[in-house]
């Protein structure tokens, strides 16, 4: 799990069966204190492989958006909640947004975009690399500085200043620093229930293979047999480069799903498998 | 598929915030044992950290 916190800005992201949706209410406070005052919020999920296990107010998105609406203030009028569907029963995308203002792109620069990639049925060989030794004598910083060389992590950007760790006796999480821009990797390794997530955020002028590279490289770190895509830009024209990054590596785009948020401005949701499923 | 197990699929909520803060430092300021207050509600801890001269950054237990 990972958070980043900006002047303005705040991102929490976490697995397993966390409560996220209550720590709005006292963010909300605490910012309130320094003279904050919020004026967008967005909320992104995928499927749940265990639905059954999650806590309220995650035991559906239906009871997580009127966690969200009860705890958000009222001026935040503009709001929208969709599950954009995949061909994939067990890949659907969750969204919820809402903002004190209906134009697009007034929260977020134009040129911007973030990419959430969810990965399952992770390779074998590959996930094992997730797994540390046992009684390895190693503190969780130290095991996940070897595991980000190991897989190749530490190459996906090359000039990020990384933060990583390695749970015992499985697991990983990295965040990545890059000026302003952040990235992060979790992965939880074990047969049946494998998954990696990714995530970036990017600019559309920068140089055109930048993304395509990028995907690329954390793909292959992981070789899943599925994995989703979702897009959040003013734009289109970005997704188009995610089925030509893939593609030639073996996987196929088998759905691709765009709706329009307020403020955000597009969700494009694309779902990928193998050749061979 | 396992009939349970750890779940990887992440929940991600961002929030934006807008207001005047002369030295720009904003959320910034917040002091780590309030944060700590958020996580624990959220039901995780820091167990890593690093910040650059635009924003921090935590990986969380779980």
């Amino acid at each position: 799990s990972s958070l980043f916190v900006y002047p303005t800005k705040i991102i929490i992201k976490t697995c397993g069966t966390t409560q996220l949706l209550k720590s709005i209410r006292p963010l909300l406070n605490y910012a309130c204190d320094l003279g904050l005052i919020l004026c967008g919020c967005r909320y992104t999920r995928g499927s749940f492989i265990f639905p059954n296990s999650q806590p309220y107010p995650h035991t559906s998105f239906r009871e997580e958006v009127m966690y969200l609406e009860e705890s958000l203030p009222s001026h935040l009028c503009y709001r929208k909640a969709t599950v954009m569907p995949s061909k994939l029963s067990s890949h659907s995308w969750h969204v919820f947004t809402a903002s004190d203002d209906e134009e697009s792109h007034s929260h977020m620069p134009e040129e911007s975009y973030t990419i959430e990639v969810c990965m399952t049925e992770l390779d074998h060989v590959l996930a094992r690399k997730f797994f540390r030794r046992p009684n390895d004598g190693k503190s969780g910083d130290s095991a996940g500085k070897e595991m980000t060389e190991i897989t190749g992590i530490g190459e996906i950007n090359p000039n990020a200043i990384i933060c990583d760790f390695a749970f015992d006796p499985c697991g990983y999480s990295m965040n990545s620093l890059d000026g302003d821009r952040y990235s992060t990797i979790h992965v939880t390794p074990e047969d049946g229930f494998s998954y990696a997530s990714f995530e970036c955020v990017g600019s559309i002028y920068d140089h055109r293979n930048n993304l395509v590279e990028v995907l690329k490289k954390a793909a292959l770190v992981f070789r899943p047999a599925t994995m989703s895509v979702s897009i959040t830009c003013a734009e289109h024209e970005v997704w188009t480069r995610v089925a030509a990054a893939l593609e030639p590596l073996g996987w196929k785009c088998r759905s691709c799903a765009v709706d329009e948020f307020p403020t955000i401005g597009n969700v494009i949701f694309q779902t990928f498998t193998t050749r061979r499923k | 598929m396992a009939v349970s197990g750890f779940e990887g699929f992440e929940k991600r909520l961002e929030l934006q915030f807008s207001g005047d803060d002369p030295a720009g430092l904003g959320l910034r300021q917040l002091e780590f044992e309030s944060l700590e207050k958020v996580l624990h509600a959220v039901q995780c801890t820091v167990v890593s950290a690093v910040g650059n001269q635009y924003f921090d950054s935590y990986v969380l237990s779980e």
